[in-house]
């Protein structure tokens, strides 16, 4: 596809939430929403990062990258065992 | 597991009474899942579930909530990322639970933490009693791994939720890619699990023995490499002209006719010449029909080349090392007769078969082989420093049992992992610096038990300062893969010692801040560090930040090296190292001494004495190396021990000019 989606991990600021945000799930799905209708949140993160992943194409992630709060957007990595 | 109990002297630790509160400790495994009928999960004589456990037991395929017990306290399963990045699992072929369909999980959870299970052995080899490190230690599975690989995504809400359950340790045999800590999710994630007091045990990987192979480097997780312990599973070929070699093999099946078998190299009846693996396919059937074929280690799988030469009609197959290997064996339970032979013995038989008209060999298995000696070295796999990321923190931290290992099983899949492969066992002996981390977590899960209040930074320097690097005729450990002395690159600290370590006298403690103060010294921005953080933290412009200055138990300098080659610029370079001792024993006084291989570096040490009034008292002190210039690539390595008399606390300092 011309398109095609790959998982990252969304960091979020999460003590600078705007204001008109009362809880932070509200305002990780507000940003995602604004850079796509249709991604959702395959998790969300409490302790290991303040976010979530979720499936972006490159251009989303881009977008992504340059809306307040947003800390990082990281590729998700594939491990393997040892 | 068997053996490596004995072979790291556990026994002592029951005699001295140091199980303390280990039922209290919950060791997370985040790997391939867990079988939980193998009889390493029998909660026999164990109390109730720590109160502070939250985790719990997911239901799934084959698996629900009556899986666990007061040995498999939680176990949960994270598919997401994998789902995302290649469809539904397919429940046909692996279980969308915390089920382990591959044996991995098994393996090194009951490593950490089984009960003891007696008359354990993979088809009679390896036998005894199977105890993992921490027998009353509870385990908890988090199944991240599927058929595909294991994603950041699903290891992330692993580590995540570990944290929320209340582990105590987390064991992680597995690896990815280096790259910086704030782009890390796994760094980021083990950051945020030590912050809550859990301390991170990680293989350092299989990437040996080249230079600079390390996985899992950031200074706040446990990095282990693996070496053998004193076990050996014997096999011998006789050739033709009455040569007879030495190879290991874990075959238990018919033996091959008595008389001797015709020998080829795959090379020469392959459809590839230069073709030696056995690979898929790759042998020509009436060219290997009735023989006995020398297939190259590497490659593919093992035990897969013993598949392709049975199905192409071989009898035996003979598993030879090459230099990258040297003189490591390790043992497969191959699916027809075979052994592995050391790279000398390798190419003797490889040029008996060049050389002889018909060349013909007799393969004979010799069981279970016991106080095998040198042991232990430095398995040929296991990844070697220098830390490529931060050169200046030396990895890996330790060494630990990692070389033919025997462990908990999956019964979904035979020893050798392989489809073809139908046997059923309950115990599997397999090699890895997988198999070495859980080793390190199950005996933090002991330190932990025996010294509850100690952080993760205490529990890895205990580990680390009390770890040996010399056999008991005072050789320096060897390395399996070159046969010589092992340097610090290849075993860090040493070979863990968890009796000595149970007492360490003094620990290098560190706490979250350092790790951050360790990042200012990186020349972190306070965005990069806030992305490890979570929270604001502001490098202070009036410190100077080093990371020389983080109170990591163990020194690696870097000195420029000499400009113009031999007739070069030989300026001395100084480089101060500062550290905190914390006393975890009674009031003493420790002196230091230093021992180096390396006349051009000089080391001193102020204050050379240090005198403990109090538990938990600090003490600081500076070590000051200085160099003149060597060539680049150039290393050397030297010695720090503070010592009482009783304890000796030491320290590995690694020099290298680039």
């Amino acid at each position: 596809t011309q398109n095609p989606k790959r998982t990252y991990i969304i960091h979020m600021d999460k003590f600078n939430m705007p204001a008109s945000f009362d809880d932070h799930l509200q305002w990780y799905d507000s940003s995602l929403k604004s850079v796509s209708e249709t991604a959702e949140m395959l998790y969300t993160y409490k302790h290991v990062a303040h976010g979530f992943s979720t499936r972006l194409t490159t251009q989303e992630a881009d977008l992504l990258t340059k809306q307040p709060g947003i800390l990082s957007v990281i590729p998700e990595v594939r491990y393997e065992l040892h | 597991t068997t053996r490596t109990p004995e072979f790291l002297g556990l026994e002592k630790t029951s005699l001295l009474g140091y199980s303390g509160q280990q039922s209290e400790v919950i060791v997370g495994v985040i790997d391939t899942g867990v079988w939980p009928e193998l009889k390493s999960f029998d909660d026999t004589g164990l109390g109730p579930v720590p109160s502070s456990w939250k985790g719990e037991c997911e239901t799934g395929k084959n698996f629900n909530s009556s899986n666990c017990n007061r040995k498999l306290v939680g176990a949960r399963f994270f598919a997401k990322g994998y789902e995302a990045a290649f469809g539904p699992i397919d429940e046909k072929a692996e279980s969308k639970s915390p089920r382990d369909d591959d044996g991995h999980g098994s393996h090194t959870s009951t490593t950490a933490a089984g009960s003891a299970v007696a008359g354990a052995s993979l088809f009679g080899f390896a036998s005894g009693t199977a105890k993992g490190m921490a027998t009353q230690a509870r385990v908890a599975a988090y199944k991240v791994c599927w058929l595909g690989g294991c994603f950041t995504t699903d290891i992330a809400a692993a580590i995540d939720k570990a944290i929320e359950d209340g582990v105590n340790i987390l064991s992680m045999s597995i690896g990815g890619g280096l790259m910086d800590y704030y782009k890390d999710t796994v760094a980021l994630g083990t950051f945020a699990a030590m912050e809550h007091g859990i301390l991170v045990s990680s293989s350092a990987g299989n990437g040996g023995p080249s230079r600079a192979t390390l996985a899992n480097v950031a200074p706040w997780i446990t990095t282990v490499g693996a070496g053998t312990i004193d076990r050996d599973f014997p096999a011998y070929i006789t050739l033709g002209n009455g040569k007879r070699y030495n190879g290991v093999s874990l075959y238990n099946g018919k033996l091959p006719p008595d008389s001797p078998l015709p020998l080829v190299y795959a090379a020469n009846v392959g459809q590839d010449s230069t073709d030696s693996l056995c690979t898929e396919d790759s042998l020509i059937p009436s060219k290997v029909s009735g023989k006995i074929v020398i297939c190259d280690r590497g490659g593919n799988p093992r035990a897969e080349k013993s598949l392709v030469v049975k199905r192409a009609g071989g009898i035996g197959m003979i598993l030879a090392n090459k230099e990258d290997y040297g003189e490591e064996l390790v043992a497969d339970s191959y699916l027809l007769p075979a052994a592995a032979l050391g790279e000398k013995a390798s190419n003797e038989v490889k040029k008996y078969v060049s050389s002889a008209p018909n060349p013909t060999a007799k393969i004979a298995f010799g069981g279970t082989q016991l106080g095998v000696q040198p042991s232990p070295v430095v398995a040929a796999f296991s990844s070697r420093g220098p830390n490529i990321l931060t050169p200046k923190i030396l990895k890996p931290d330790l060494i630990a049992p990692g070389v033919n290992i025997l462990a908990g099983w999956s019964g979904k899949v035979g020893p050798t992992g392989l489809a073809a492969d139908t046997r059923h066992v309950s115990f599997n002996i397999i090699s890895g610096t997988s198999m070495s981390c859980p080793h390190v977590s199950g005996l933090a899960a002991l330190l932990k038990g025996a010294h509850p209040e100690w952080s993760p930074a205490a529990i890895r320097s205990a580990l680390m300062t009390t770890s040996y690097r010399a056999y008991k005729n005072g050789q320096t450990i060897k390395d399996v893969a070159t046969g010589i002395p092992a340097t610090p690159f290849d075993y860090g600290a040493g070979h863990v010692d968890p009796v000595a370590a149970l007492d360490p006298g003094l620990v290098y403690d560190t706490t979250a801040d350092d790790y951050l103060s360790f990042l200012c010294a990186l020349n972190y921005t306070s965005f990069q560090i806030k992305l490890v953080a979570r929270r604001e933290f502001t490098c202070d412009k009036r410190i100077k930040y080093r990371v020389e200055d983080l109170n990591y138990p163990s020194f690696a300098a870097t000195f420029d090296a000499a400009s113009g080659g031999k007739g070069g610029s030989h300026k001395s370079t100084t480089v101060q190292y500062k550290r905190i001792l914390t006393n975890v024993g009674t009031p003493t006084t420790y002196k230091v001494s230093v021992s180096s291989q390396s006349p051009s570096v000089k080391i001193t040490v102020e204050p050379q004495i240090l005198s403990f009034k109090g538990l938990n008292e600090k003490k600081s002190y500076t070590v000051t190396f200085t160099s003149n210039s060597m060539p680049s690539g150039t290393t050397s390595f030297a010695h720090l021990e503070w010592s009482d008399g009783k304890h000796k606390v030491t320290s590995p300092i690694a020099f290298s000019w680039t």
